[in-house]
């Protein structure tokens, strides 16, 4: 599924540079379900967006299904994202213009659905997260937490092999934290979709078979559950 | 410090009507430090901005210090708020162009507070809240819990009597999220702070004296411990 090899991110500004990531290495297998653990500023964010090809490394390489990305091209890139990985951001970025079930549909108008079968589909994802009757509110219309369940739709809309989830729930409330979790695990357990997911929440992170711990931009630990 | 009397609020989007809370009566004196729980959607951040005077209820009265607040004009209420309240949104409400010491210093000008002074101040916050050498950076430059902590350093820059903090810890990790309550409950302690947090973390809810417990709207339970 996912490899990375001797990642290196630094954000220049000016004179001044961040390395956010300083050498990290390791694979994520189909099938997995790893979580990212680590404080505040550690470089969780960075390491998904280099996992999901959304930002290119300073050094190093990444692989998406044994495929290296720098070496595609924009829509070759663009296409292999648009297929195979679903990205929940740790503050959304749905379009505030768009209503619910446009913002859900929108990956689907990359690989050509129709519109009849983008919206029965949008629909049948707003009624997995529990938010059927607010298909056509906006996002300012709607709370932190139904927001944050628009994005976890979306990113389901191509039902892709890989999905990378930014504290998925930061914004919700233990109970349907819970529910929001059971649907990614009840994906992994039925579709056998690589799921990683970057979280401060303990309770979360022992949902996972593997938690990568993450300090200063490098691996501290990486432990594997019994199984 | 506030008082709500009857409060309901329904946002209206063209026919369809949406009751965000229907009636709610409650007081936070000063020097209390209060959270507020509840499930996504149950009325938390309206509430919150209810108290804020951010936003007119549909009906029922707000009180800031015994000041009913629909009878003050717009440039009183504007002062009111500068100098009384501050509110840490949901999801930081920072200016995207401006670096992490201006948006500090913004509520600042308001008051007339001199160039020199702000600067000064916003730079003590900023290490209060352990961001001192990201000073110059904006908030697409900053992690998601980095961005969070330049809003809460925002909120405390007028010294106000009140803070309103909208799960104020939702993107920071255990250790970081426990620094910054702990300095919320110090600034109680110390300066008899009125302090009123919303959050779904249980670990967060246990520091406050008074925990109100909110549900599709309406007041469920407010419970006091005892001392
Ligand atoms: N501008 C708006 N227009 C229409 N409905 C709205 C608007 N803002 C909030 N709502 C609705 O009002 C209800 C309460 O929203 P609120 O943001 O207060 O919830 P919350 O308890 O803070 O939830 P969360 O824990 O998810 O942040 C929700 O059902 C929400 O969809
Ligand atoms: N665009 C950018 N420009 C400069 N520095 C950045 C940028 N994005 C992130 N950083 C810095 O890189 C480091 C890692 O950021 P990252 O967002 O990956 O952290 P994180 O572990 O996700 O933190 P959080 O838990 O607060 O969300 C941080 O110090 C952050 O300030
Ligand atoms: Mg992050
Ligand atoms: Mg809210």
């Amino acid at each position: 599924a996912v490899t990375l090899k001797d990642v290196v991110k630094i954000y220049k500004m000016g004179k001044v540079e961040v390395p956010a990531l300083k050498g990290v290495s390791f694979s994520v297998e189909k099938g997995e379900m790893v979580s990212i653990i680590g404080p505040s500023g550690s470089g969780k964010s960075t390491l998904l967006y280099m996992m999901g090809t959304l930002d290119k490394p300073t050094k190093g390489e990444v692989y998406i299904d044994e495929v290296e990305v720098s070496k595609l091209k924009g829509n070759e890139l663009a296409e292999l994202r648009a297929k195979k990985i679903g990205f929940v951001f740790q503050f959304f970025n749905l379009i505030p213009r768009m209503n619910a079930l446009k913002n859900i549909a929108l990956p689907m108008t990359f690989l050509g659905i129709s519109k009849k079968e983008r919206e029965e589909r949008a629909l049948e994802l707003l009624e997995m997260v529990g938010l059927k009757d607010r298909w056509n509110h906006r996002p300012s219309e709607l709370s932190g937490g139904e927001q944050q369940r628009v994005a976890i739709a979306r990113a389901l809309a191509n039902n892709p092999s890989i999905i990378l989830a930014d504290e998925p729930t930061g914004n919700l409330d233990t109970k349907t934290g819970k529910e929001i979790i059971e649907l990614l695990v009840a994906l992994n357990k039925e579709k056998n979709q690589t799921i990683v997911i970057v979280t401060h929440e303990p309770g979360i992170a022992e949902k996972c078979r593997r938690i990568i711990h993450l300090k200063d931009g490098l691996i501290q630990k990486d432990e594997v559950k019994p199984s």
